[in-house]
Parts: structure tokens; sequence; C-alpha cells
């Protein structure tokens, strides 16, 4: 059965979709299967796997809505072993379309269910990518996924809103997926020429102590460069700062997941 | 009657609220009176203005409900002139509660028409802080406003939801908010140091032209500090680029107001 993550955090830019691309590039690179799921009506994973807006003939709208299955619609990237399940802008009328299914959080879930019976079990990692809010789109995404995945980026906004998501976490955890973890915390855009990111990433390691990875993420222009390219940064500059720390991060996610 | 300004872009992390602090304290500096509305359940400019998460005892949510004011619950800030409507987590359950209300798009319109009556005109601007997506909450804010301002990052992926935001802006002219003017887009955290922030910048002037404002926002660590101290950059290290930026912005801002 695939491990399932989902990347969420209802504060925006800091680090979801990008690390979704460069985590699942790395964990595909050390012979691990992986499907992304792009659930941001923004399609932002889906173009920086190199997905045009115009390809995307079918989409996660088409899954959620149970028009489509996973198998039928995904798609290859140019990283071996790492597929994708692309999206358009149809998701954000989603949330209208299953307003009185009385099984709209469960949509996602279901589908991948499906998934794994279809692909006979052959992924070993799903990645869902989450839009930067608690709307139903993330909900669909924390009732699928095995364990959350909090990028977090180091600066003072992002310390407020991350007492907001535990307790959303928690409330799902109580309604919709009694087993739902926190498999970490990651700390990105870390600029240590500047104190705020260190005393940011002070305060998170403090209140939240083995739950943050030890790999912190840079800031490296090199991982923004990287989208326009269509490519993830391991693709397009392996020796930089980025690449090398979506590296280690992926050593140190596989290594938590082995043990436990 | 107050000019009403949007600031909204679904991209997540641009620096909408940045700006909206920013411009409205340099704003108020010069002497005009501004209201500042939190329109983000994440309440990010809140807490930029020094209001506690305890002391908001009423909040954007009361507003939209109509169980309040806005006359009876703006807060008074750290700086003269501007006084803020707080925001807090209840927001998040607005679109279920007013589901079935077929004014639901308006409340905020109907409730700053009040507003001005109720404060005889007394404020010449009102700045609304929108959330990371195109929820009942963004067209509420693109509903009451006069126009628009579009925090741009000067990065890869904020281009690609340009497209999809002059759309919905498009939408809500046709069915909301007929008069609704885009009245700029800004470029910000321009990296002078990496040619993407400059590849954007000429991307972005090619597309909109004049719509593009001539100040660009640099990136500049003093900004994002700023907000640790609950307040505006302008008044934490009034020399540092960011300020200097934020000051030349409000003068253009004004200067195309008055001639308008
Ligand atoms: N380590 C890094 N160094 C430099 N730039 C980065 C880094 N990580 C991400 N970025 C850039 O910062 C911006 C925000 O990152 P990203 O889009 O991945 O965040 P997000 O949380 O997915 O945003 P949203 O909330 O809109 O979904 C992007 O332009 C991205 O290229
Ligand atoms: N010019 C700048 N230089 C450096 N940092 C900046 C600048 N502008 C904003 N920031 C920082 O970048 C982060 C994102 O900015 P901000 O929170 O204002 O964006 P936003 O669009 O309001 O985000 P959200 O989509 O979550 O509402 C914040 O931590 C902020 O302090
Ligand atoms: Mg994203
Ligand atoms: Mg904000």
């Amino acid at each position: 059965k695939a491990k399932i993550f989902a990347f969420a955090n209802q504060k925006g830019g800091v680090g979801k979709t990008t690390t979704a691309i460069n985590l699942g590039c790395a964990i595909a690179g050390a012979g691990e299967k992986v499907l992304i799921i792009d659930l941001d009506p923004q399609g932002n994973a889906s173009t920086g796997l190199g997905i045009n807006k115009d390809d995307r003939k079918f989409s996660t709208y088409d899954i959620l809505t149970r028009e489509q299955t996973i198998v039928d619609i995904k798609y290859k990237t140019l990283v071996q072993n790492l597929d994708i399940v692309p999206s358009t802008l149809d998701l954000l009328g989603l949330e209208a379309v299953l307003a009185e299914d009385n099984e709209k959080s469960y949509k996602l879930k279901l589908a991948v269910e499906e998934f794994e019976v279809q692909s006979k079990n052959e992924y070993d990692y799903i990645l869902i990518d989450c839009p930067p809010s608690l709307n139903l789109l993330t909900i669909n995404a924390l009732a699928a996924a095995d364990a959350l995945i909090v990028p977090l980026q180091c600066e003072f906004y992002a310390l407020e809103g991350l007492g907001q998501l535990l307790e959303t976490v928690e409330h799902v955890r109580a309604t919709l997926n009694k087993d739902l973890l926190i498999h970490g915390v990651l700390l990105t855009m870390f600029d240590e020429r500047n104190n705020l990111s260190g005393q940011v990433a002070k305060d998170v390691r403090d209140f939240l102590g083995d739950k943050v990875y030890k790999t912190v993420i840079p800031r490296n222009v090199r991982v923004s460069e990287a989208p326009s390219y269509g490519k993830p940064v391991i693709l397009y500059d392996y020796k930089c700062q980025g690449s090398q720390a979506y590296m280690n991060l992926a050593a140190e996610v596989l290594k938590k997941d082995k043990i436990a």
C-alpha cells in the first residue's frame, strides 16, 4: 500500500508546491514509485512538472466528481518513476458541485482506494499538493492522507498560522480520519543572512521538537527558477544548495518511514 | 465618499497583507484618513498592526453577518489616521453560514455603505486585505471595491495566476460590480541580484503596460521583520529601502487618484 502525504498550510507562498515537486522527484530518484496529485486550482505543481495547461484534457476535478479514474488520467513527467494527476481551474467549482453530497469530504479517499486496487499497489508514495486554504479541497486531502507534511516559511506570519493548522488537523482526526498523523514540519526559505529566519526556526523547534525535520531548505534562487523550465530543481541544477537540501530531506523522510 | 481598494491575488504569499498595511500607513502619513478591513481569517493584517488575537472581541465576521456595525468595532492602531476592523478565525465559517442567503456576495458592500453614512464620510480610503483564494470573502471585497490593487511577486508561479485573476475580475464586473477597475499591479519582492525578478517584471510590463505601477517594492528583510513588532515597516525602520518604496507607492497612488 502506498504511503499518502498531504502538503498543507493555509498560509500562502510557504513552499507547499515546491516541496511536493522536489521531494517527489528526490524520492523517485531513490527508486520509489511516486504519484503527485495536484489539488490546487492554480495548477502550479502541474506546471512545475512540465504539464502545459492546454494538455490537461482531464484533471483532479474529474477524479473528485468520480467521472474518471486516476489510472486513466495520470500523466508521466520528465522524471522517471514520477507521475502526476494535473489540476485545472475547474476545481474552483467543486465546492458548489458537491455542496449537497454527504460524501463530499471523502471523494479523494475513495478515488485513491480504487486506484490502489486498479494499479495493484504499484506506487510507493502518493503526494497531494494543497491550495492555501482550509476548504473542501484541503479537507479531502487530509481525509485521504496517512500523514501531513507542513512546509513552514521562516517568517513571522507563517508562525501565526501554525496553531490554526494544528487545530484543523485535530478536527479532521476527530471527524474524518482518526489515523492522520503529522509526519513533520519543514523549515523553508531559510536565509542565514537574516536573524528572523534563525529566530523563527528556534521558536518552531522549541514548540514542536522532533516534529521538525532536521533538514532545512535554504532560500536559493535556483529553486524558484526551475519551474519556468518545467523541471524540479534537482533536474535543473543538481549541485545547487536547494537540490542538495531536498535530497537530504528525501533521505530523512525515507529513513523515518522505514523505521515506522 | 471614501475610495475603496481591494488587495487580492489568489496566489499565496505575494505581499497582499504587507502592501495593505504599508500603503495604508504611508497614505495615513500623508494626512488621509484610512480604514483597513482584514478579510483574511489568518488575521495577518490585524497582527501586523498590533491588534492581539485576544483583544479582537468583535471582527469582520460580525460585520458580514450584520451583527455589528463598522463604526462600533473599528480599532485605532499605532498609526495616526489609520484604523482597522480586525479578523478572527470565525471568518472560516462564513461561507456555510451565508450559503442560502441571496445577498451573500454583497454583505461587505452593504456594511460599508452604512458605515459611510454613520461616519459622515470621515474616511478618505478604505483598504481591504483578502485571503489567498477566490472564495466568498474575496468576492465580497471585489463587490464592495471601487478598484483592485494586485500585488505580484516577481516569481514564475505568480505570473501563472495573473490571467485567472483578470478573468475573475471580468466575471465580477459582469455580475456584481460593473464599475470595478484595476487600479494597478504592484511588483513586489523584487531582487535585483537575480535574473528571474527582472524577467518577470519585463513580462508583466509587456503584458499590462501602464497598469503596472512604476514603483517596485524590493525584497528587504526589514519589511518581514516589522510585523513581529506589530508595526508597519515605515514605523519600524523609516530609512530602509522597503519604507522608501512604500512611500513612493503612496505618492504614485495618491497622484493617480487626484487626477482621475
Ligand atoms: N527554497 C526556496 N528558495 C527560493 N525560492 C523558493 C524556495 N521555495 C519556494 N520558492 C519560491 O517561492 C514561491 C512560493 O513557493 P510555492 O509556490 O511553492 O509556495 P506554496 O505554498 O505552494 O504557495 P501557494 O500558497 O500559492 O500554493 C515560489 O515562487 C517558489 O518558486
Ligand atoms: N518586500 C518584501 N521584502 C521581504 N519580505 C517581504 C516583502 N513583502 C512581504 N514580505 C514577507 O513575505 C511574506 C509574504 O507576504 P504577505 O504575508 O504580505 O503576503 P500575502 O499575499 O498577504 O500572503 P497570503 O497569501 O498568505 O495572505 C511575509 O512573511 C512578509 O513579511
Ligand atoms: Mg502551491
Ligand atoms: Mg495575507
